[in-house]
């Protein structure tokens, strides 16, 4: 896993 | 609500709701500075401001909807564009010199240090002195901003299958709902209609002059890591080898 396609995928805090 | 069922007016106060805190590169600065000392200051910001980019992106109605390949696809089209643009919001107030953070502030002479960069630093310089000139509001700022993001994969995309197509015609859409919110900006400043429509022109000519320099920013970035003046590590380095592989 990328840390942009991390990013993208993980729900708003 | 949708984005398509929203009036221009919600749309741009989402998305002046998504905008990024300011970022401070919280550094002691060692002036003068040497070559490395700046790009890694300068790259530093950059790499934080990277991931605020992207829970900026997400908070625009729609873009979530759009698929992962072109989300990915837009934000490493763009990333640079938007950093550029950001800084010459900060800068439109401080002519000659450009506000990378409040406590990160370079004038057009400190680029001296850096092989290749006051090219870059004009260019950013002169782009800010267009907006300055035009007296860029935040509306439209933010506007043009979602526009970079949305436009930057276009024409470099042709979409196969049903999956493609349908995230395509999402971000058209999309698009169209931007431009809606900047034609509503321009209307609320008491302008007659050529002057609005002058407006528009001017305002999103501004977007490929934005381009020509990130492109430039770009080969200077990629220069300076192939030198190893700078070490590009973590997000950023995934970005910029998205543009150089």
């Amino acid at each position: 896993h990328t840390k942009l396609l991390q990013l993208l995928t993980t729900k708003p805090e | 609500v949708h984005h398509s069922a929203m009036s221009p007016e919600e749309f741009i106060s989402r998305i002046m709701e998504a905008e990024p805190p300011e970022i401070y590169l919280m550094e002691d600065m060692n002036k003068p500075f040497t070559e490395s000392s700046m790009m890694m200051s300068l790259t530093n910001l950059a790499d934080k401001e990277l991931v605020l980019m992207i829970s900026w992106a997400k908070k625009i109605p729609g873009f979530v909807e759009l698929s992962l390949a072109d989300q990915i696809h837009l934000l490493k089209c763009c990333w640079l564009e938007i950093l550029m643009l950001g800084l010459m919001w900060r800068s439109v107030d401080h002519p000659g010199k450009l506000i990378f953070s409040p406590d990160f502030k370079l004038n057009r002479e400190e680029g001296q240090c850096v092989e290749g960069i006051m090219e870059i630093f004009d260019m950013l310089l002169a782009a800010t002195s267009r907006f300055r000139e035009l007296k860029l509001q935040r509306e439209e700022y933010v506007c043009l901003k979602a526009m970079i993001l949305l436009n930057s994969y276009l024409c470099t995309n042709s979409p196969e299958t049903a999956e493609e197509l349908e995230s395509r015609n999402k971000l058209l859409r999309l698009l169209d709902s931007v431009i809606d919110a900047l034609v509503w900006a321009i209307s609320k400043l008491g302008l007659t209609t050529q002057q609005q429509t002058l407006r528009l022109g001017h305002l999103t000519m501004l977007l490929s002059h934005i381009r020509h320099v990130s492109n430039k920013g770009m080969d200077h970035l990629s220069t300076m890591k192939r030198k190893n003046v700078v070490l590009v590590y973590d997000l950023l380095l995934e970005m910029l080898d998205a543009n150089t592989t």
